[in-house]
């Protein structure tokens, strides 16, 4: 049974990108198939993935119900790419019967291949973003261990039940993922603040402030190609065993 | 002659309330008035004014032309609050005829009490952060120095472009401001990147990474106020002076 998660939280800049990609990573190093999905506009994931301006993107799954265009990274990771031109079609979406139940739609068969689909969101609650929500029912919510990135956690949790009201869909936490962590006293509060009010819902692994992972980026690389002994490969294949 | 100027960059996290914040308590130090502006649905800029919840915001003053609510955080420092309920505006605007002339049109007067008027937009470039650039006329676009923030830069210059084609309306770059620079190979890659491609219209000023500021966000204070000997509020108040 596939597992189908959305990394969200709408403050940006959380580590939302890095997370899908280096957990998608670790999980086929685990030897899991995962399905990877750039659902946010600017398509910094499918730009990570060295992939740029891809002939057919999420927009015309999600506008033609073209057949869902796959980069194949590996044999275990595969993207399904996003581009700018998805920036217009939030507003489409929007008139359109079940704009919310695309994305569900269009990979419900697709993504029985897979062990794990990851979506990537932009920082938005819009209807890209709702329909990764509904596609997935399993939310991990990237928190940075800053202040202001734990202030939008209330909204995310009124959204679900928003969700369950209104369209009668459960929608799951798999859990709340803490980067950029550090031996600051504001990251240490942080942590604390959120591991009160949430209790067990917050992974047992942290992902430790680091460089690694700022230049992996800039070279199109995961953490585990990059450096596979940096702290951020050890995390993110923590995180992956929490998750199998 | 009011300066009024956006903080934008659709890339998350780069530092763009932070900045809003911070140069406008600068500004006010080198005896300017200054009004902030919050037109991100997260409100983060108002909670980080240390407001919550505010009777009315920049919602009422979009959509029923409401009185522009205006909170006197000292004699020189005023703001225009945000609230969650911002983020149901953005269909509403799409709508309306004039739809992005909201709020240029809603600050016309009030704009004309203040030396500067600074606009922090959403993580997007949506129709709020439209409004934002036509009510401004001046940006201040905020780079992390990450390789993915400067990214978006050229779909930026791209909007730009077709705001100028498509309602003749001229928009400025006041400059492009380098955000939590560090002596690290990364930062110093982008830097010399942003330098290179963009020339004279990147300020002399970067602002160094400092957990410091991160702090002061957490008591909803200034840099100024929370350690006005840190390296935030040097780089914040020689920015400031680059801007008179
Ligand atoms: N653990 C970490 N340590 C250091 N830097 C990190 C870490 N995780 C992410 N970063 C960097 O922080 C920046 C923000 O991360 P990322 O782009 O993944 O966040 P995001 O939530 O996807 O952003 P957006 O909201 O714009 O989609 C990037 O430049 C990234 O390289
Ligand atoms: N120079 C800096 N050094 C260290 N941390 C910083 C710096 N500037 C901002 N930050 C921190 O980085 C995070 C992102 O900054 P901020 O929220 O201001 O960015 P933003 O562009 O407004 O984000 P969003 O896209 O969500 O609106 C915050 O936690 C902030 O405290
Ligand atoms: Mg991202
Ligand atoms: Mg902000």
């Amino acid at each position: 049974m596939v597992k189908i998660i959305s990394l969200v939280n709408h403050k940006g800049g959380v580590g939302k990108t890095t997370s899908a990609l280096n957990l998608g990573k670790a999980l086929t190093l685990l030897g899991k198939k995962v399905l990877l999905i750039d659902i946010d506009p600017q398509a910094n994931l499918t730009l990570c993935c060295g992939i740029e301006q891809p002939a057919t993107s999420i927009y015309e799954v999600l506008m033609e119900d073209a057949e869902i265009p796959i980069c194949e990274l590996t044999d275990k990771l595969h993207l399904l790419p996003s581009d700018l031109v998805l920036a217009s079609a939030i507003n489409k979406l929007h008139t359109q019967i079940g704009g919310y139940f695309k994305l569900k739609k269009s990979i419900k068969t697709i993504s029985k291949k897979y062990d794990f689909v990851l979506i990537d969101c932009p920082p938005s609650l819009d209807i890209l973003t709702m329909n990764a929500f509904i596609a997935s029912q399993n939310l991990l919510i990237v928190v940075q261990s800053h202040y202001l990135s734990t202030v939008g956690l209330q909204t995310i949790l009124d959204t679900i039940t928003e969700i369950k009201e209104n369209l009668d869909i459960e929608i799951n936490i798999s859990g709340i993922l803490l980067t950029q962590t550090a031996h600051t006293n504001i990251s240490k509060a942080v942590i604390d603040t959120v591991k009160n009010i949430y209790q067990n819902k917050v992974f047992a692994t942290h992902i430790r402030q680091s460089v690694k992972l700022v230049e992996a980026s800039a070279e199109h690389k995961t953490i585990f190609e990059y450096d596979e002994k940096s702290s951020g490969a050890v995390d993110y294949m923590a995180l992956a065993k929490e998750l199998v």
